[in-house]
């Protein structure tokens, strides 16, 4: 998890395509 | 289409919700529509941007690639999210898929912004042909990753087709480390039958299927080439990268 703390972090978040 | 199965006793209803779905994930997470696509393709970089990337810095034109790259890969992993079944997968297999697959797929959709005409590519905002990556010292990089758009390209795929092809590069079995490996080839083979449905539909050859499948080593091995590339210019220039590239870019990349 630490390691891959961004990827993690981009995972977890709840985006929309307006986000983007 | 519920009751009538496809391979592996799918149900055809299942395999075309599975398609709806990536194909939906993918046009929601693209850079660009198609429609924005077709009115960039010819407006190119004049002669004096393209000698200004040339003139650049090796380590500056590497930052603006990295920076580039991390920007695509976002849209890819938000692609990964909502794919059915993606988000079920233990966190270790969904980290491990986009760490291996993610370059990966930003080459494929990279396709959609290639002309093959002109052999050029979207860069910041315009098309430019391979020259205007010479500063980047790393000519056989450049030139395999143009072949391979370019190969893409004379498959003559549709959205629907890159969506699902993506989404096959990308929840991949042969990646080592998974914790659920049946899980992921389980949604694997269902994407594979959904895209080999699509693609019988769409295309005259039967062998389209075969086609773009036999391109996939070469995406693992541009990869590969890519990890080498960085690995050496690393060792030139530590600093650029220690400080001025992504941390995304080097939470993927670095070795």
């Amino acid at each position: 998890k630490e390691k891959h703390k961004i990827l993690h972090q981009l995972l977890q978040n709840s985006t929309s395509p307006v986000d983007l | 289409q519920d009751s009538q199965l496809g391979p592996n006793n799918v149900s055809m209803g299942e395999l075309d919700r599975i398609a709806q779905n990536i194909i939906k994930s993918h046009l929601e997470t693209c850079q660009y529509t198609t429609e924005e696509l077709q009115q960039l393709a010819w407006q190119t970089h004049s002669y004096e941007e393209v000698k200004m990337y040339q003139s650049k810095p090796r380590d500056a034109l590497w930052q603006q690639c990295a920076i580039q790259i991390t920007h695509a890969i976002q849209y890819v992993v938000e692609f990964a999210k909502r794919i059915s079944g993606f988000m079920e997968l233990c966190q270790n297999d969904q980290i491990l898929l986009l760490k291996s697959g993610c370059l990966e797929v930003v080459l494929v959709r990279m396709c959609r912004a290639f002309n093959p005409l002109n052999n050029t590519v979207l860069f910041e905002g315009k098309y430019g042909g391979m020259q205007m990556f010479k500063a980047l010292g790393c000519d056989d990089l450049v030139s395999a990753v143009f072949d391979f758009a370019k190969s893409l390209c004379s498959l003559q795929l549709t959205e629907e087709e890159i969506a699902l092809f993506s989404a096959a590069v990308l929840i991949s079995t042969d990646r080592p480390w998974l914790m659920e490996p049946r899980k992921v080839q389980k949604l694997q083979e269902k994407i594979y039958f959904a895209l080999q449905h699509i693609m019988q539909k769409n295309h005259m050859d039967e062998d389209a299927l075969a086609k773009l499948i036999s391109r996939i080593p070469t995406l693992s091995a541009l990869c590969t080439l890519h990890t080498e590339e960085l690995q050496a210019f690393q060792q030139l220039h530590p600093e650029t990268v220690n400080v001025l590239f992504p941390p995304l870019y080097k939470e993927l990349f670095n070795p």
